[in-house]
């Protein structure tokens, strides 16, 4: 599957959307 | 104890595909009586030793099964269970001398401990929860996931076993649809994945509590049941069994599929498709998956066994003396394929 397909990566998602989700 | 050992000339045979390492070397026969429903493995301490052990789950009975020297199994301790039937084993992955089970009649009313007293003299259970709990698995670090529901709302609850026998209870936040199965992100720790009633995959962090991300990954996807997650270059790789899969599609019939997610975006995309080879009938009933290897009993009564790297169909284990298979597990002690029938006969590969 390329990149494309999937819009940005980041290798960090976890603490990334941990950080934006509400506690 | 009820032992039977199979001989070689039994060894029923797999298809020319490439059966590969896989060999029968023993069989257990339970002469409970009742309905045979799961199997798994778990270590036991055993005079000081830990113990690659089985569990069997009848109907009313849960039996552990010691290895024996002779390459047999022995039957060490049985729980039984009155009023409530056994639905599934849940095995806890490292732990040992524990092993959970979930009780009722359609779906899950009980979680259930089972363990031995300190001196090993005895089996002993322990109620962990009841309700309407639609969805149970043991993970990592001791803990054990399950969610419930009421009437108005959802409930997910985190339960960590203490050394000393005591339990502390944590809950995740609930998205608003019923969650059908979970699994541990492989590769990010505190990662939980769901997934949902209505096609979507929901993602935890097992620390916080928080929900942090609701995918859809699309309407071909129903009733989807997780087996394996990881996490990897940042993307997520999820595999996954349909049961309500048409029963054959272009490239044949699909049984489990690779997608990968890209959690900050949502967005996701079909890697890879486990297809039957050509000429085999079915679709997926119920399964495991361990590493790189998937194995599904088939509505055709078949087992079949997946190389997910290969991306093919690996072994076929036909239905053997007249019974079709209704279950398979991957060891998670060593590197057995245990298969059971109905009628309490648990084949060892």
């Amino acid at each position: 599957c390329s990149q494309a397909d999937l819009g940005p990566i980041s290798i960090n998602w976890f603490e990334e959307l941990s950080s934006e989700a509400p506690p | 104890h009820s032992i039977e050992q199979t001989e070689l000339a039994d060894v029923p045979a797999c298809d020319s595909l490439n059966p590969g390492n896989l060999q029968l070397v023993s069989k257990l026969k339970n002469h409970s009586g009742s309905c045979s429903v799961d199997v798994s493995a778990v270590w036991w301490e055993i005079a000081g030793v830990k113990e690659p052990c089985i569990i069997t789950a009848c109907e009313y009975a849960v039996s552990l099964w010691k290895p024996l020297d002779t390459g047999q199994w022995g039957k060490l301790y049985s729980w039984h269970f009155a009023e409530v039937p056994v639905l599934q084993i849940v095995p806890m992955p490292d732990v040992c001398n524990l092993v959970c089970v979930a009780l009722g009649n359609l779906e899950i009313r009980e979680i259930r401990a089972l363990l031995c007293s300190s001196d090993g003299g005895c089996e002993k259970q322990v109620l962990l929860r009841t309700g309407n709990i639609h969805a149970v698995l043991g993970l990592t670090q001791r803990r054990l996931v399950s969610s419930s529901r009421t009437l108005c709302d959802q409930q997910v609850e985190v339960m960590t076993f203490a050394e000393g026998g005591s339990e502390e209870k944590q809950f995740l936040m609930p998205p608003e649809e019923t969650v059908l199965t979970f699994a541990e992100v492989q590769g990010t720790q505190e990662a939980l994945l769901g997934t949902t009633i209505m096609n979507n995959i929901v993602i935890w962090n097992l620390k916080t509590g928080q929900l942090l991300k609701k995918m859809h990954i699309g309407d071909s996807y129903q009733a989807s049941v997780c087996h394996k997650a990881y996490s990897e270059m940042g993307l997520l790789f999820v595999v996954l069994s349909h049961p309500c899969a048409k029963e054959r599609e272009p490239s044949g019939s699909p049984v489990f599929q690779l997608i990968a997610i890209n959690p900050k975006t949502a967005l996701s995309v079909g890697v890879m498709l486990y297809c039957l080879p050509q000429g085999q009938a079915g679709r997926f009933l119920e399964g495991d998956v361990k590493d790189n290897f998937a194995a599904a009993v088939l509505t055709s009564g078949t087992i079949a066994i997946w190389d997910l790297l290969l991306g093919h169909c690996t072994a076929l284990l036909p239905p053997i003396s007249d019974q079709n298979w209704s279950f398979v597990k991957w060891s998670g002690t060593d590197s057995h394929l245990l298969a059971g029938q109905k009628d309490g006969n648990i084949f060892v590969y």
